[in-house]
């Protein structure tokens, strides 16, 4: 499983349909404070199939929708979607099948999320067996939020105990 | 399930204490179990020195020797399973330009070696310099972000501007 | 007990609201006791909101805007009783170049204004130029600290340097 | 009340006696990670009466002693002293008459420790309340050490509130 591109429509601060290519190698993201650098990261891990909003720095969940700002509306529906090469044809399920895939996750305010794969409706758990299986995911150690490290240093023996359970 | 922990452990522990002496330039790490002799109850602890400093404690080294023995720890607990993206959100905050250099060492030779994609978020000039292309996130319109591609003077001005 | 405390909010609620706004170069902030009706029980809620952007709790925030935000909170309390010596540990380390400026305005003017001398410890290029003088810490031999007077020139070259 | 100087003997990585001037404005303390700038902090607080062995991170007091390194062995003496005026003479208690003073704490290994004021010994809580009437102490907001902004951001609004109590 090959990651290639991220698209964000609505996404917190990203209120403007916004592509970013992941090519290989190192791509460093820059910028000043507050300027969206970490939405980007947590929509990555929204389109995964991130559950919880407190994790996401919300209070709800339709707190990733773009809230609005000085002369735009606030919106009422976003959608992350992640592009990705299957060359290895090695992921679960039926859509092996495939070269590119496209999982895309949205939510409309007050109504709910829903998640895609090529455009099909599949389960959330659908989309977290497909990244689980390639040793990724919104909870897997390669993805390192801010202050993650602060919480790896501070953590009781018990809970750093936890975090080796996902090497496990 | 207590077989796989352990098995888990070993792999991890080995991999920690290769990825610390690499991120510290020499010196001793290493993990252990304790509080119960069942490893499904236990804690882990992280006992770390840096070279020329004695073994002691994770909470008894500085705030940037912590990130870096915790830095480890993640790449150890990823290299046992390397995924095909790796994200990495502000880890070198508390880093100076040496361990900066390491970090960077580090993190080209395991996109090398797993075929992993980083993404990594800095405002560290040395990172940026390191990488091999570069995103700069502005907001030209007040609350609304903009993605665009940047070279590294660019980048520079734009840690220097909002 | 109870009136004192209402008292310090509202004297740390309105220093917190004119601070943020210097930190920020304008927006919004307050602060609001939650959760009861007797103030020796409540919760303290910082809300804020940066030039531009929708009133917020902090959480929402990115992590340079909340460590601004706190910085303005820590001075708000500071100011109710201004101290002779204020040390501050890297607490600009999440800053970008313009906020770091901004602190360093407000600090001068804290040094100026209530005669307080301060100890910053830092990473920042910027914050260094900034300072009355400097001091570098170092460790010629290995686990023995040395400290020593240094100009902006030989501190940029600490940082590179362990 | 006025800082003028601080002079640490076997205080942690500080095994050679060591005077940090402080002097007007604003003082910058620069180096690498790990080379001893928060043990400088750290030694201020604890003469100032830092109590918690834990918030200095050491697991027992003695914990802040030398504890060796390479060609040298580890102390069993630490000291750290505070060099003061008292132009306004306004502080509390006997050492009002003095325009200089010298606070310091010394500890001895498996022993204890012990707080001077000018060569007198004293209680801790002499020391304690001669800074606290100065707005200041090792449990001042005016003293902020490494990570202490975090703590603040992720603390529960209860805790918050007490830090408020501070200013009360
Ligand atoms: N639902 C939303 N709608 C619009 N804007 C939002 C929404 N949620 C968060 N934001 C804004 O996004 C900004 C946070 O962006 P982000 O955390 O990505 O910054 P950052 O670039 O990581 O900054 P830092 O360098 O300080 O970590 C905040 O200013 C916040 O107001
Ligand atoms: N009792 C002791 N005896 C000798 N060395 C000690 C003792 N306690 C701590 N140290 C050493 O002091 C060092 C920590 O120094 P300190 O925390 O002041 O670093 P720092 O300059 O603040 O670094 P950073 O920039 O990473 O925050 C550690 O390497 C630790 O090994
Ligand atoms: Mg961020
Ligand atoms: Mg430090």
């Amino acid at each position: 499983l090959t990651f290639r591109k991220l698209r964000l429509t609505g996404f917190k601060s990203f209120v403007e349909p916004t592509d970013l290519p992941i090519d290989r190698g190192l791509t460093g993201v820059v910028g000043p404070n507050g300027c969206g650098k970490s939405n980007l990261v947590e929509a990555l891990r929204w389109a995964m199939g991130e559950t919880s909003a407190k994790r996401m720095r919300g209070g709800g969940m339709d707190d990733i929708i773009f809230a609005g700002s000085g002369a735009r509306p606030r919106r009422d529906f976003a959608e992350v979607a992640i592009f990705l090469d299957n060359p290895a044809r090695d992921i679960p399920g039926p859509f092996n099948t495939y070269d590119e895939l496209v999982v895309s996750r949205s939510i409309t305010r007050d109504s709910g999320t829903a998640y895609r794969i090529n455009g099909t409706e599949v389960r959330a758990r659908d989309v977290g067996t497909l990244f689980a299986d390639s040793a990724t995911g919104s909870q897997s150690p390669s993805i390192v939020r801010q202050g993650r490290i602060s919480e790896i240093i501070s953590a009781k023996p018990i809970e750093r105990r936890r975090f080796l359970e996902e090497a496990a | 399930g207590r077989r796989r922990l352990l098995e888990a452990f070993t792999q991890v522990n080995d991999n920690f204490t290769s990825l610390f002496q690499r991120l510290f330039g020499g010196g001793e790490a290493s993990l252990k179990l304790i509080e119960s002799e069942d490893p499904l109850q236990a804690g882990l602890e992280i006992l770390a020195s840096p070279p020329g400093k004695r073994l002691q404690s994770l909470s008894l080294l500085s705030g940037g020797e912590q990130s870096l023995t915790a830095l480890a720890l993640l790449f150890a607990v990823f290299l046992t399973n390397p995924a095909p993206i790796c994200v990495l959100d502000e880890v070198d905050a508390p880093l100076d330009d040496i361990n900066v250099h390491r970090f960077c060492d580090l993190v080209e030779e395991l996109a090398k070696r797993s075929e992993t994609r980083f993404l990594i978020v800095t405002h560290h000039r040395h990172t940026m310099a390191r990488m091999d292309r570069l995103f700069g996130v502005t907001m030209p319109e007040r609350g609304v972000s903009r993605l665009v591609s940047v070279d590294l003077a660019r980048a520079e001005q734009l840690r220097e501007t909002a």
